[in-house]
């Protein structure tokens, strides 16, 4: 279980700084 | 309040209302939003790295626990076939002398 | 450029200029600003906190390391002294079967 739930965080954490990569910010 | 920060307020009020000031303040918004969105976008990629990093030492890690657990193995098991070889010899030498 | 590229252009000057336009764009890039800085500081923080597991999993790795070369060297030792307690083991056998 600790393995799994490691990995699914990573998981997770990578999700954000991809979509952080990914998301457009808007300009004028 | 005082009258004079009542004054002061109504002064501020009356400026923000002002076209060039909205214009700079559109100006400053929009490169605080440039500036701000490079370092989320460094901050993301650095983490990135980092995340990868770390996942390639816990396979390093994780293949280093299972030579060192073979090589304790086989530590036990010389260990054991030592103490029998010993008793062995003990053994002969004792039929040898009689 | 056409009559109809033209005349947007128009309308988006004169739009720009009004006061309304501005606070609302103002309005927007606020929040859009929050926003990304909110997403900067998350981003900083999470990849502090890995940046540290990563840490401690080397400092950890490098613990096995250590362990692992302490019983490699064991086992290379053992194996010499079994060596020679073989051939000790087989000139008893011979010196008492003679």
């Amino acid at each position: 279980p600790n393995i799994k739930a490691g990995a699914a965080s990573e998981g997770v954490l990578a999700n954000f700084f991809n979509s952080l990569l990914s998301k457009k910010t808007g300009s004028p | 309040m005082s009258v004079e920060e009542q004054g002061y307020l109504d002064a501020m009020l009356l400026q923000e209302a002002r076209p060039e000031w909205m214009r700079a303040e559109i100006e400053r918004l929009s490169r605080e939003l440039l500036e701000t969105t490079n370092e989320k976008i460094q901050a993301a990629e650095y983490g990135l790295v980092v995340l990868e990093e770390k996942q390639q030492l816990k396979q390093q890690y994780d293949d280093l626990e299972i030579d060192y657990e073979a090589v304790r193995r086989e530590l036990d098991l010389l260990k054991e076939a030592f103490g029998q070889a010993y008793t062995n010899h003990r053994k002969v030498a004792a039929d040898g002398e009689s």
